[in-house]
């Protein structure tokens, strides 16, 4: 009534999809498999007080409570990735010899604030 | 937490000396590419992308292998090859035996045949020097030529079912590294590294442990000279190679035939090396000193 407009709520720190297509980068003419894979990505605020799903560690709370007293002395925790698991990829290489390899923290099982 | 920072070997640079006549945001897209795609490319534990030949086919065992990681969660980086090593595995690789002009089934007196003999050459250099091995497999295709139907193999039964009957259906692969080629007699000083007998009414894929071998072509300053195949029947006798196993082309697949050319690659010999490049134990050592 006083004329303030309500304060935009920013969405909580979550993972958002994110598809990697290996065609539209032109990588398919070595990667057999797969066509692309679902990478996911974090985004989101990590706001004063931190709830348990949020994930944080207790440096993060930290962070976040002396944000909150004064945002010029720390920035507010980041919203990251805190769980990532391995894909595999089947690709030749330039001898014609076939590969099959797991990477490590190619997608994002979890985020959280850090 | 937001993204503001610049590709590494950004583009600033470049920016200012457009010596092309291209427009300098085209240029700067073009840089900012090529970084990317180099980093993702050393992430992959590339140097550059590969460009392989068209032809490659993809051998049906890297395909089960791949469907059977993408069918279970990877809880970790190890692939799962129940049977062929206890040991961490995260690389599998295939290689192909290397093809030379002539190498018919047909031709006698083809160099790579040698009596009952077959000589097979592989080019392992593309396993990384930081790669531990941990098992490798010469994986070769036994076809039943002959088609025993199970009529033949019943009446057979019945009027002999004595043991060396069922003794005749078995057949010894032995498979050879050979260690040094004599240029005058054309002959090989080899070891014996695998043997197994095999039952030839079945049509199957027939794996041998090469795990020595592959160990020694990869120590420095050793050569590769290949590996040697011979069969030999229940009594010993060595007979053709070609008879059962599928080591070379047969005449009729010289044509250009697509049929028979994916027939072909689908039941070639190839090698399968299962390695470790430590990156799992690295990351895991990193995360213990972290916390």
């Amino acid at each position: 009534r006083s004329g303030k407009r309500k304060r935009k709520l920013k969405p909580n720190c979550r993972r958002h999809p994110l598809y990697v297509d290996f065609t539209d980068v032109g990588w398919n003419s070595w990667i057999v498999a797969p066509a692309g894979y679902q990478a996911y990505y974090c985004q989101g605020e990590c706001p004063f007080p931190l709830v348990d799903h949020l994930n944080a560690t207790n440096h993060a709370i930290v962070q976040t409570l002396v944000n909150s007293a004064s945002p010029q002395l720390a920035p507010k925790a980041c919203c990251v990735p805190t769980d990532l698991s391995a894909i595999s990829m089947l690709y030749l290489d330039d001898s014609d010899s076939v590969i099959l390899r797991n990477y490590q923290d190619m997608v994002v099982e979890g985020c959280g604030c850090r | 937490c937001t993204y503001g920072g610049q590709v590494q070997g950004g583009t600033d640079q470049d920016s200012s000396t457009d010596t092309q006549g291209q427009s300098t945001p085209h240029r700067s897209r073009e840089a900012v590419i090529r970084a990317f795609e180099k980093n993702l490319l050393n992430m992959f534990g590339l140097k550059e992308k590969p460009k392989p030949s068209r032809k490659i086919h993809v051998p049906q065992y890297m395909l089960d292998l791949y469907n059977a990681q993408t069918d279970s969660p990877i809880s970790n980086l190890d692939i799962d090859v129940k049977g062929k090593t206890s040991r961490s595995t995260n690389i599998v690789r295939s290689f192909h035996h290397q093809e030379h002009e002539g190498d018919y089934t047909s031709s006698q007196d083809d160099s790579r045949q040698h009596g009952h003999t077959h000589r097979l050459t592989f080019n392992v250099s593309a396993i990384a020097d930081n790669e531990v091995l941990t098992d490798a497999e010469l994986r070769i295709f036994w076809k039943n030529h002959h088609s025993v139907s199970k009529r033949d193999l019943t009446d057979r039964d019945q009027t002999n079912s004595t043991k060396s009957s069922e003794q005749s259906y078995k057949h010894r692969v032995n498979v050879y590294q050979i260690l040094k080629r004599l240029v005058k007699s054309n002959d090989v000083i080899k070891r014996l590294i695998d043997t197994k007998v095999v039952d030839i009414r079945n049509t199957s894929w027939q794996s041998f442990d090469v795990r020595p071998a592959i160990k020694d072509w990869r120590r420095p300053h050793r050569p590769n000279h290949g590996i040697e195949v011979e069969v030999l029947d229940h009594r010993g006798r060595p007979i053709s190679v070609h008879r059962n196993l599928r080591i070379a082309r047969s005449v009729s697949e010289q044509v250009d035939s697509s049929e028979d050319e994916t027939r072909w690659f689908q039941e070639r010999p190839h090698i399968v090396t299962y390695t470790d490049d430590g990156r799992q134990k690295r990351s895991a050592i990193r995360r213990t000193s972290r916390q």
